[in-house]
């Protein structure tokens, strides 16, 4: 029976079989070149050991990222969106069927852009966002709904703040003016700076999900 | 009689009204913060005594670029798109009611988004796109639409090189990869480095309209 499912249907669908899992799902959404990739590679460093991780991977085309992930020995899907500017539950459902063990993490990376993505449910039990300092820390004023919507909000390229007009400060009180319940880490994905506490945040999370 | 109008005929009917000022339209594109307000500031503070400007201001809300453009003293329209992620025809034809007086060039910023801008004519001369260095030298691959439809490529925030991973070469090969015919640009709308090379290029063009 074709039945014309909503996006919100079929993300409740995606939910149940990552709850069959048991894994914390995590929908990760920036502007391009924001960092998406170098991050999900350092969080994946430091965990791999200790969990399964999978790696969905969304972008318009090509396999640019996942071939990244791959060196790193995760596993990953990648799904191409082709003209399709943010993944959506239906194309998300296409990583499902390949997926064949049980991972305690999941990792989306969605299409670079910070406007559609936060608008659609993907079956994630949350979304992270991540701004980068040379963006400028006026995007949570410009762009409000992912800063208002995402329970975490990672600062990335803070290696860069000599360089740019990013006030740190300024930026976080955007975000939880935005969002008061925000959770804000300041990071770099090149330098590994805030890492070890954001993996400590996420292990938390982990465990608590168990 | 309520016709429903398709994006290209409604900009097939801007083009005509801006063909009547004979002015030179620019569709300004890039992602979130890579710089298009900053580098219209610079255009715009290059050739305001010499030629009459208009600016029209594409954003999802609130007026913090088109005040930033009216401390200069040039015209500025503001246009919010509220929920769109990009500018279309019929919301560019809004701002055309209140121009008063014909310009010789208008500059038109879009939303901040590397994928669907690129896919709506909104009655312009041609597309600009704006690609900065620490989003990464990889975009022109990832988001080739843009790419291969803009006339024109500016390479923003060049005083940043010596701090990310962008390499000038490989970016502009896989630009003239995408689009043989793209005029690229190497600028810092910071320092103002290339914008001279940049506003002859543009007074030539302006001259070239007449
Ligand atoms: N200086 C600096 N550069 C970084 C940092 N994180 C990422 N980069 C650089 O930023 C560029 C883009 O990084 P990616 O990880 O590919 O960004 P992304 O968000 O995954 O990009 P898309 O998937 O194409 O939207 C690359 O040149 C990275 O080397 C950081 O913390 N500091
Ligand atoms: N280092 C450096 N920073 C720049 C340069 N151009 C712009 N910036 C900074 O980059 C940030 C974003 O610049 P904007 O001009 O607001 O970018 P935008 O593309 O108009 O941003 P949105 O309209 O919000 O999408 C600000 O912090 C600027 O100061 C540059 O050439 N070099
Ligand atoms: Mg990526
Ligand atoms: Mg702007
Ligand atoms: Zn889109
Ligand atoms: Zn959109």
């Amino acid at each position: 029976k074709p039945v014309l499912v909503s996006n919100k249907e079929r993300a409740r669908e995606n939910r149940k079989i990552f709850d069959k899992m048991n894994s914390l799902v995590i929908n990760i959404i920036s502007s391009p070149g924001a960092g998406k990739t170098s991050f999900i590679q350092k969080v994946v460093e430091h965990l791999k050991e200790k969990y399964r991780i999978l790696v969905i991977e969304g972008d318009i085309q090509g396999q640019i990222d996942s071939s990244r992930l791959m060196k790193l020995g995760v596993d990953v899907i990648q799904i191409n969106t082709v003209t399709e500017c943010h993944l959506d539950a239906f194309m998300t459902a296409q990583a499902l069927p390949s997926i064949k063990k049980n991972y305690d993490l999941v990792l989306i990376e969605n299409v670079g852009n910070l406007v559609c993505p936060a608008e659609f449910e993907i079956g994630e039990d949350y979304k992270l966002a991540i701004l980068s300092t040379p963006e400028g820390d006026d995007k949570p004023l410009k762009y409000p709904l992912l800063f208002h919507l995402a329970k975490v909000v990672v600062i990335n390229k803070c290696d860069l703040l000599p360089y740019v007009d990013f006030k740190l400060q300024k930026a976080k009180d955007r975000i939880k003016n935005k969002n008061p319940r925000a959770i804000i880490f300041d990071v770099s994905a090149k330098t590994g700076k805030g890492l070890v506490r954001f993996c400590t945040f996420l292990e938390k999370e982990l465990n608590d999900k168990k």
